[in-house]
């Protein structure tokens, strides 16, 4: 069995979720931030059997976008520098981690 | 050592904390959000040594219910349609995945 | 690719986030709360190549400290019984699981 950690934009989260209830795939989701741009993401949990890893993947592929964001980067978190030029930001669709489990119960 | 994630209700979260205090077992809880219910339950991180994950998945059984709800399905995210019939659902006591933990640093 | 899952006090999740982001690390923060203490702090998702492990867990430790706090103890989470002692309890810098990643994927 894999856990499958993929981080969403918010916006795909929805989709996400009801293309995995409709293929039969158990998910959680837990409310998340990014690290650079400090905003609001999902990350969800998805625990599969291995052989359907695949299918997993494709859904989350399908159903996350790319976006591009205007930002001031605020990287050191101590405040904008004043004058600081904005940038675009391509904020990508998901970003998926695959984890062996060594054991599942349900109780 | 090995990582127990384990997503129960909420309901059920403070009891099994409770008892995995009392046997010396750190813990972290996060709040998430059923799949397909969409409704909110905890997901525990428990780091443990191997040789007692045992321990943690019997204080998980003990603490956690199986309960059984009415739900008018609404598996797509888009609304339930008129006229769909509730479904009674068992949601589980607890839902666990053991991973492996290469490395356990404290600082 | 590794995972790096550390569990840190609220107060130094925003430094650990602005050095990993300096050092171009990706990083993911989930809200949690401490099993123990039942107090907020953050849970950093940290995914690095093998090679880079040592610099994230280096930057976790400088970024992190221990507190002391004096706690009247309710281990049982039914209340604290009157006339309990309060307690000196050190709370950790960070607490940091290294897992293994057998699959990344960008979309
Ligand atoms: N040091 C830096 N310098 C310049 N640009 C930077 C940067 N760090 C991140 N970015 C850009 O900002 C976007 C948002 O990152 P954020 O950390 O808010 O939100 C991230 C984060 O929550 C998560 N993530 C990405 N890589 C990760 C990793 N290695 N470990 C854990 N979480 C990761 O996925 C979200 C989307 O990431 P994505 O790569 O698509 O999109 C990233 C990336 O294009
Ligand atoms: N493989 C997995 N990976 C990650 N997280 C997992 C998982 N399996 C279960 N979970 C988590 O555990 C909660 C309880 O699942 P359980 O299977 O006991 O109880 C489930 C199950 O009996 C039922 N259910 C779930 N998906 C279904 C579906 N596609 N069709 C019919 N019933 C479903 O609804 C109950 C509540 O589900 P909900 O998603 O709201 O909440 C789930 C979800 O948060
Ligand atoms: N094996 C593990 N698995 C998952 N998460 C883990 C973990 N070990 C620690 N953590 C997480 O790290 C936080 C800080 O732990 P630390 O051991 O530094 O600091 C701890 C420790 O010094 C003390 N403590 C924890 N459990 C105790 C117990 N049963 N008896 C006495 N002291 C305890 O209270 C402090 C705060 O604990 P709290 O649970 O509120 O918050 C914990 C918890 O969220």
């Amino acid at each position: 069995m894999k856990l499958v950690v993929a981080v969403v934009q918010d916006r795909d989260a929805q989709a996400a979720l009801a293309e995995l209830n409709r293929h039969g795939f158990g998910a959680t989701k837990l409310a998340s931030t990014g690290g650079f741009l400090r905003q609001g993401n999902s990350t969800l949990l998805v625990g599969v059997s291995a052989d359907r890893v695949d299918e997993v993947l494709a859904i989350l592929q399908r159903t996350s976008r790319v976006r591009h964001q205007l930002i001031t980067p605020d990287a050191t978190g101590a405040g904008v520098e004043p004058g600081a030029v904005p940038v675009e930001v391509a904020v990508g669709g998901a970003t998926v981690f695959v984890l062996t489990i060594d054991r599942y119960e349900k109780y």
